[in-house]
């Protein structure tokens, strides 16, 4: 749908807009799923990371289980980096919000290589600063 | 900044380039006139020129707006989630995804619609894919990979344009402090922040 002006917008849709679901909305009940634990639908995340490039030279999606595993794990932390994000490995809150918002459909991570933080090198994206002084 | 696997780009005897829409979408003036502003985005700052022709078939860049899988190996997923994809150069082919709330024009943080995105916002983001740029971790950077509904983000930051302009040099008319750091205007109450 085209909206030519913001003030064309409907008044009769205009009630039903905060029921509309996104694509990936259903994600966020996955909050605080922890690395060892099984949840259904969790394969759905992983096609999700698999996508946009997180999860390489995997199976076809329909193989992809319900666990959280450590190909999952390390998905979220490079993720995390890309994103600016605490690099935490788990589904908290800020990750999950990052992960349901719209989105470009392109990679960010195209045949395992990508020039977002997490193609940097390590001491780029360290928080650790050491001075000397002179 | 990043770029594609093999950094590709438009060759030097393609810099200025064509665009035009695919001729079954029926886009209005309007809508076209929100690309024309998006590819000037990226013009002011490179030497490369952005021309609009009906030839569909015969245009380096093809714009198309389509529901689900439409041939590319790359379906859409209905409303938020993806909103669209480009493919690097010189492939020029943009896709966006038929089923959002696009908003043309206006104030789109103002918006009661919590699901409307602004067109020029994500325009400008593929254009930098279709000539060449990948995604970006500045989250002040168009070519930053989300951008929430009701979001306004269209002026290039300066990662956007060291980017650009490391794989086609400068436009010698431009101005290098028109370029914004605060882009971005936004009224997303779907995020706690």
């Amino acid at each position: 749908r085209f909206f030519p002006n913001i003030t064309s917008i409907p008044p009769w849709l205009q009630p039903n807009s905060t029921a509309v679901q996104g694509a990936w909305d259903s994600f966020k009940k996955f909050g605080g799923c922890h690395p060892g634990e099984k949840s259904d639908g969790l394969s759905k995340l992983k096609n999700y990371f698999h996508y946009f490039g997180y999860i390489p030279n995997s199976p076809p999606s329909s193989n992809f289980t319900d666990d959280f595993d450590d190909e999952l794990e390390s998905a979220i932390k490079t993720y995390q980096k890309n994103f600016n994000l605490n690099v935490t490995g788990e589904l908290d809150e800020q990750t999950l919000n990052h992960i349901t918002r719209p989105r470009c459909g392109n990679a960010d991570i195209v045949n395992g290589t990508t020039s977002m933080n997490s193609g940097k090198s390590t001491s780029l994206n360290s928080k650790h600063f050491h001075s000397v002084q002179h | 900044y990043s770029y594609f696997p093999g950094q590709p780009v438009w060759p030097e005897s393609r810099r200025d380039l064509t665009y035009a829409f695919d001729p079954s979408n029926g886009l209005t003036d309007t809508v076209k006139s929100v690309f024309t502003s998006a590819f000037a985005r990226w013009s002011e700052v490179t030497p490369l020129t952005f021309t609009q022709t009906d030839s569909y078939n015969g245009a380096d860049i093809r714009i198309g707006f389509y529901n689900g899988d439409h041939g590319d190996g790359e379906p859409f997923d209905g409303i938020l989630g993806t909103l669209a994809h480009a493919f690097s150069p010189p492939s020029g082919r943009f896709h966006l995804d038929d089923a959002e709330e696009w908003v043309v024009s206006g104030d789109v943080t103002t918006s009661s619609l919590t699901s409307a995105i602004d067109m020029e916002s994500v325009a400008v983001h593929e254009i930098g894919h279709l000539l060449g740029l990948g995604h970006s971790s500045v989250e002040e950077a168009i070519m930053y990979p989300t951008i929430p509904s009701r979001t306004k983000k269209v002026q290039l930051a300066s990662d956007d344009v060291q980017g650009i302009q490391s794989l086609y040099g400068a436009n010698p008319n431009y101005n290098p402090s028109s370029t914004s750091t605060e882009s971005t205007q936004q009224n997303d109450t779907s995020d706690a922040h």
